[in-house]
């Protein structure tokens, strides 16, 4: 039996939106050196089973999507990150010492279903 | 919000937010670090954040340690030779046991070369100390001498490999009594120089800077695969 796709906009589809992470409004500029913020980004939209395929998502999101179809209680695939990179960060501890430290998986570049 | 923030910065090895109560000067290596960083992420370009390309090691955490030791005075008379005596001390607390060391680079900035163009030739000995320091002893006791070479000119900043020493006291905290620097001074028979000499040593005295860069590599963040082909 055909499964009904819901009406969904492209607009509230699941894709990356922009989300500038300023160190000042967490107050850590007190202790970051640089940067003062980055470019994060973050995931947000609907991932309904009719666009599943195009939405950059996994085998694993297709699946749900078409058991959420079948049975409603199982959750529908959700939006979230795909594909990620790092960022360097230079910052003192609390003994004053200076401290560049690289970290994986701060800024989200793509995002699809899972 | 409080407890997502402890969570964050025990992800960023922290035990707690810090306050400093002031910035310190970032060293010319780790702002060059960083800048290549950024370039090669807004170029977009690939890049093992494991290898840390300037110093030529693995690593993802680079630390520079302030030296905490303190200026020995003697309550003799120094030797005539004597020019300086300092004891180093680096706490190495911050790094966490999951973190393995890769590099440990002492940095030694003894002035602006003008200081010394036309002033006595210099000799450096660097050695463990051995010994906890107690009171009234004029010096603490020095162990396993290190390092024992002439200063020639230009001088700056120099730099010596104390990989083994850090690990050492990275893994058995205990022993981590510091340092002694002695900076000596070469063919002190003319006395006519000796005025010019003291003027040397108060100066290398102001100028005297130490510090510890330490490397460090997270297995937890640096996945092998991440890893450098050779």
């Amino acid at each position: 039996e055909a499964v009904l796709a819901p009406k969904t906009s492209c607009g509230s589809l699941c894709h990356h939106h922009q989300l500038f992470i300023n160190f000042q409004d967490l107050g850590w500029h007190k202790w970051i050196i640089a940067p003062k913020g980055f470019m994060a980004n973050y995931c947000h939209g609907d991932c309904p089973f009719s666009m599943t395929t195009s939405l950059n998502s996994s085998n694993y999101a297709f699946m749900q999507a078409l058991m959420h179809a079948v049975d409603p209680e199982i959750p529908q695939a959700v939006c979230i990150p795909t594909k990620l990179s790092p960022i360097s960060m230079l910052y003192q501890d609390n003994d004053d010492n200076v401290i560049l430290r690289h970290y994986e998986d701060m800024v989200v570049d793509e995002c699809g279903c899972g | 919000f409080q407890f997502q923030e402890h969570v964050f910065l025990q992800f960023l090895g922290l035990d707690k937010v810090p306050s400093p109560q002031k910035f310190q000067p970032v060293p010319s290596v780790l702002k060059k670090i960083f800048r290549d960083q950024e370039a090669a992420a807004t170029s977009g370009d690939s890049q093992d954040l494991c290898y840390i390309k300037d110093l030529g090691t693995r690593g993802n955490i680079l630390r520079l340690l302030l030296d905490q030791g303190l200026f020995l005075y003697s309550e003799k008379l120094p030797q005539a030779s004597s020019c300086l005596q300092k004891q180093l001390y680096f706490n190495l607390s911050a790094i966490q046991d999951k973190e393995q060391l890769t590099m440990a680079q002492l940095g030694l900035d003894l002035g602006p070369n003008t200081y010394y163009k036309q002033g006595p030739e210099l000799e450096l000995a660097l050695s463990l100390v051995q010994e906890p320091h107690v009171w009234g002893q004029s010096i603490p006791k020095p162990g396993k001498m290190l390092v024992l070479q002439s200063v020639p000119w230009p001088q700056g900043v120099v730099h010596f490999n104390l990989l083994d020493v850090a690990k050492d006291w990275n893994s058995n905290p205990q022993k981590n009594l510091g340092l002694l620097l002695e900076i000596l001074v070469k063919g002190t028979r003319d006395w006519g120089v000796n005025f010019q000499l003291q003027d040397t040593c108060a100066r290398l005295r102001q100028s005297l800077h130490a510090s510890l860069l330490v490397v460090s590599l997270n297995p937890e963040q640096c996945h092998p695969s991440s890893r450098r082909r050779r």
